[in-house]
Formats: C-alpha cells, sequence, structure tokens
C-alpha cells in the first residue's frame, strides 16, 4: 500500500539527513560497498571523504600540475579541444625512496646516481599507459649554459624482495641526450615510454629505478661557455609522469565519439591493437557509416 | 474564433472554456517552461577541496520546469513523451507526466590529490548539463 511504501523511505531519509556530511550521500545506505555498487568515479569521490588522512605532495609537482591543468582545461573546467586527444588521465608520481649511490663531481658536471621508488598503486587496470616521463623541476629557476649534453645512465631494478638481497638490476639503459636549456627554465622532462612501457603494462605497482647524468657543456655552440661555472642542481629527484588512457565508462572519450563520426574506419591506433575506445556506445555509433549530405 | 472577435468588446468576457486563445496558448508557452538552470558550487562548500585542486569552480547545472502536453520538436522528445502524457491523463494518472530532466552533457577535467600523495588529472563524462528536455 502507499503507505507501507512511503514509511522506509522516509526512514531512509531521516537517517541521511542526520549524517551531516554531503559526502555520505554517496556511501550506500546499509553501508557496506557490494562489490560493483560504488562505480569507480564515486570510489574515487568516496575514498576523497575528508576523514582518510592524505601525503601531501611535493609543492613543485602540484605547481606543475595546476599548469598543466590550465594548459588542458578551461576555467569552468571543461577539456580544451587542443590538447592532445589521446589520454584522459596524466598521474604525476614522487619518489617515496631517494638514495644518492656514488657522489657527483660538480668540475666534470657528473650528478650522484639517485636511487628512486615509484609507487603506482593508483594507476588501475583500465588506465592504459602512453607516454611516461621523468620530469625534473627546480625549485629555483637556473640559469644553464646555453648548449648542454648529458648522458643519461637509467637502471632499472627488480623490486626489493627481502632487505638482505641486494637489487638486481633488470635492464640499464644509457641514452644520450642533447638539449639547449633557454634561460629562467624550472622543468625538463626525459622521456622513457619505451622503458617503462612493459612494466606497467604488467600492472608492477612498484618501479625501482636508479638514475644519473653526466652533463658537460656543449664547447662548439658556445665558447663562452667555458668561463662560466656549471652549476647543475639536477640532484633533485625526479618525478614520474604517466600520461595515460582510461577506458572505463566513466572517463571522458570526447575525441574517440568524434573520431568514429567523422571517421568510421578503424584508426592506426586500433589497428596497433591499442584499446583507446571503451567498447561503449563510442564503437557502437561508428558501425553505422553516415549518410552523405547531397 | 471569428464569433469572439466579433463580441462587443463591453460585454463580459466569454467564459475561460469557450476562450480558445487561452487555451491554446497553455500548449506553446508553459509558464514555467523546462529549461537549464545554473548552479555554481566550490568543492570547499563540500568540504573536498583538500583533495580536489581544480577546477576551483563548478558549475553542474540542472533541468527545471514544465513540461507541455503536446511536447513536440522543441524539447528534442521522443514520441514515447506524448504517449506517456496521453496514459496519465486518460488511464491512470499514477503514471507520472513527462519530466525536464538532462538531455547532453559536457565533461569535467578534475585535478586531485591522491590518498598516497600523487596527483592525478582526469577527465570525467557527463558531468555537466548543457541541454535539457522533457520525457
Amino acid at each position: 500500500s502507499q503507505a507501507s511504501r512511503g514509511e522506509p523511505q522516509i526512514a531512509a531519509g531521516a537517517e541521511l539527513e542526520s549524517e551531516a556530511e554531503p559526502w555520505s550521500l554517496l556511501r550506500p545506505l546499509d553501508g557496506r560497498d557490494r562489490s560493483g555498487f560504488l562505480s569507480p568515479l564515486f570510489k574515487v569521490l568516496y575514498d576523497g571523504q575528508g576523514g582518510t588522512p592524505r601525503l601531501q605532495p611535493d609543492s613543485r609537482a602540484l605547481h606543475y600540475m595546476k599548469r598543466l591543468y590550465k594548459a588542458y582545461a578551461t576555467k569552468e573546467g571543461i577539456p580544451k579541444s587542443n590538447r592532445s586527444p589521446l589520454y584522459n588521465t596524466v598521474r604525476l608520481f614522487t619518489s617515496c625512496a631517494q638514495h644518492k649511490q656514488a657522489p657527483g663531481d660538480q668540475a666534470t658536471g657528473s650528478v650522484p646516481s639517485v636511487d628512486l621508488l615509484f609507487n603506482l598503486d593508483r594507476v588501475t587496470a583500465v588506465e592504459n599507459l602512453l607516454k611516461s616521463v621523468l620530469l625534473y623541476t627546480f625549485s629555483n629557476s637556473i640559469s644553464f649554459p646555453s648548449a648542454v649534453k648529458c648522458v643519461c645512465n637509467l637502471v632499472i631494478k627488480e623490486p626489493e624482495s627481502s632487505s638482505r638481497t641486494p637489487h638486481r638490476a633488470l635492464s640499464s639503459f644509457t641514452f644520450n641526450l642533447q638539449f639547449e636549456l633557454k634561460k629562467k627554465y624550472t622543468w625538463f622532462e626525459v622521456d622513457v615510454t619505451t622503458l617503462l612501457q612493459p612494466l606497467v603494462a604488467s600492472n608492477k605497482k612498484s618501479i625501482h629505478m636508479s638514475v644519473n647524468f653526466t652533463c658537460t657543456r656543449d664547447q662548439g655552440q658556445d665558447p663562452s661557455a667555458q668561463d662560466r661555472p656549471f652549476n647543475v642542481t639536477l640532484q633533485v629527484p625526479p618525478s614520474l609522469l604517466l600520461y595515460l588512457n582510461d577506458t572505463s565508462a566513466q572517463a571522458y572519450h570526447g575525441w574517440c565519439s568524434l573520431h568514429y563520426k567523422r571517421r568510421p574506419s578503424r584508426s592506426a591506433d586500433q589497428n596497433r591493437g591499442l584499446s583507446v575506445c571503451p567498447q561503449g556506445e563510442g564503437s557502437a555509433e561508428g558501425v553505422r557509416s553516415p549518410r552523405h549530405r547531397r | 474564433g471569428q464569433e469572439t472577435i466579433s463580441l462587443p468588446l463591453n460585454k463580459p468576457r466569454a467564459p475561460a472554456s469557450l476562450n480558445l486563445s487561452e487555451y491554446f496558448k497553455q500548449f506553446l508557452f508553459p509558464q514555467h517552461e523546462c529549461e537549464l538552470h545554473d548552479f555554481r558550487l566550490s568543492f570547499s562548500q563540500l568540504k573536498w577541496d583538500n583533495w580536489i585542486v581544480a577546477p576551483p569552480r563548478y558549475n553542474p547545472r540542472y533541468c527545471k520546469g514544465d513540461c507541455p502536453r503536446a511536447v513536440g520538436h522543441r524539447y528534442g522528445s521522443p514520441v514515447h513523451t506524448m504517449v506517456q502524457n496521453i496514459i496519465h491523463e486518460k488511464l491512470d494518472s499514477s503514471v507520472p507526466r513527462p519530466s525536464c530532466v538532462p538531455a547532453k552533457y559536457s565533461p569535467l577535467s578534475v585535478l586531485t590529490i591522491e590518498p598516497d600523495g600523487s596527483i592525478a588529472y582526469k577527465e570525467y563524462e557527463d558531468m555537466i548539463a548543457t541541454k535539457c528536455t522533457c520525457r
């Protein structure tokens, strides 16, 4: 009857009102998180409730991400159409363990090797890695000689299995960096996509690596650079920046539906087997061939 | 309608049931028609600003207003909307009239601090209502 149906709702309502915190609206009424009841978005929001202690991010990292946000979204928070359409998630991790191994040598420009451990727990299985970058940020802008040549040696290690066994280097990569830094630079990126792709793709929850740079002035380009001392503050440990494509239904796939509407044929990415579109409406729309306007 | 026009003005107006133009007006121009309304909030109001860094303000908007009995292309409503009106009026009034609801959305970019201190920029689908419909 009408009356009986009405009561439980009122009771639930009363229970909701008594809990003043708005975020409690997101919690299931009986308090239990039946699997699948809370969609990932609400789980994120629910996890974010004020009660759980939260580690504060590095201020430089936060500054960088705020600039990235301004570049990618309008003041109202709407994604800009001129950003790269492939990824809809960017995660920045700061290393949770930094050990210096060998001291650097200012005269030769070698930077102490830094041991880094990144915890990737927050990367979910539906987030496909597209690009990964080591991000060096400088607390104050430094002036480099106009041309710098660096050799970067990166060793990826096995996660620590027991404190007694030494870290076994999984693979070691050395690559040359040559870049010109303008004055007032506050950060630069080192692309390590190919190195980390297999690790993140295999859902590794932590990445352990050591990085060191040896930088020398590029005599040919800037003879005047000899007389200025080469002060490098690269020993600031880098952050790890991951550009990901979240394929869940809650994530925004704007370019996907546009992409399909305009060109229903498969894109090169999909030929490569990259699943960049959720199997959802967007792709279904692509099946219908658009009728051309006569 | 010719008769009503030719009525002498000094006579009292015809009873409402005979005043067709008034009657039809309720179809064409609902008084509080279904439309989009702004609702600006800041995450500090929800006490979420310690982990949602951006956007500084969020306007999800919402739909509110009356749906005319004869909805047509004006709201982009499917034919079913008209059928539901007929069921409500002619067959079972417990079946509600069509409601004024969002028909289109736009995404929202969010910058959040994760519990482990990492920072995430994410784009979520359907977070801002941009168009209303009756259905």
